[in-house]
């Protein structure tokens, strides 16, 4: 099975 | 003051499409590049990035930045109200409460003006980083669009893999499972039919369809459809918002998270 991961993972708050 | 009117208004009715679906509520930041949003859905798997340019308008006056803070779903149903063929307005007073859209019919002999309540939204904005992509495919919006529908039939992912031959694409699940291999277009008389990979290194990525499907709807807005992949990092599917002469009026952008194996 996949586990999706979140965008927050990658892109930091501004 | 914010004003700006389109007059290819369809396009608009047409970027709202392509984020309804996908977003509950959003802020459009006006300033004097033009209108930006950028909003997750409510899961924050997916991102979408869209900027109207303010030169793409006839008419565009921003006096001051402002945030306009819209349910989508209110705004797309009042957009539906324009005619395909309409001129749209949008205007909004600066600490205004609320949006004004006004539809001229082409030959003016019909207008309407609908006022929609603006929204306090508390709104973080994500910092997406400049990108150098590994690969990046371009090829015929509805090509992805079919693609993206097609393997919905067999599963819930599909597995992208960008190699230097071309691209193909496949989902598995309890019925089966499907492949789509799309080669390089080798000569194409139309450019929006082609089928073309920079490639500097090959990548495989799996991703939700039933996200890339919310992207699909953007299709209306463009013949040609770019995804960027790089290993580790969100798929960015782009869409440039052309007007009927060609000319680039900005685009949507969508990013999303990739699926990884437990």
């Amino acid at each position: 099975n996949n586990i999706q991961l979140k965008l927050s993972y990658f892109f930091g708050n501004t | 003051m914010f004003e700006a009117r389109l007059v290819e208004g369809s396009l608009l009715k047409k970027v709202m499409e392509s984020i309804k679906d996908l977003l509950n509520e959003a802020s459009w930041d006006c300033s004097g590049n033009g209108m930006c949003l950028q909003a997750m859905d409510s899961s924050h798997v997916a991102l979408v990035s869209l900027m109207l340019k303010s030169d793409g308008f006839e008419n565009y006056r921003c006096d001051r930045s402002i945030s306009l803070g819209i349910n989508l779903a209110s705004m797309s149903k009042i957009l539906k109200c324009a005619s395909n063929d309409d001129i749209i307005t949008i205007r909004a007073e600066d600490d205004a409460d609320a949006i004004t859209f006004m539809f001229e019919s082409p030959k003016q002999d019909r207008v309407s003006d609908y006022e929609m309540k603006l929204m306090n939204l508390d709104t973080e904005h994500l910092g997406i980083p400049d990108t150098e992509y590994a690969c990046v495919i371009k090829m015929p919006s509805g090509e992805f669009s079919r693609i993206c529908r097609d393997l919905s039939v067999l599963g819930d992912s599909v597995i992208i893999c960008c190699t230097k031959d071309g691209v193909r694409f496949s989902a598995k699940g309890d019925l089966g499972n499907g492949n789509i291999k799309l080669a390089q277009s080798a000569n194409v008389d139309k450019e929006e039919e082609a089928v073309v990979v920079d490639m500097r290194e090959a990548v495989t990525l799996t991703f939700s369809l039933r996200y890339l499907n919310f992207f699909t709807k953007a299709a209306p807005l463009s013949s040609q459809v770019s995804l960027s992949m790089s290993e580790d990092v969100p798929l960015m599917v782009e869409y440039k918002i052309n007007d009927k002469e060609g000319d680039s009026k900005g685009y949507v952008r969508y990013y999303l998270a990739p699926k990884i194996e437990d």
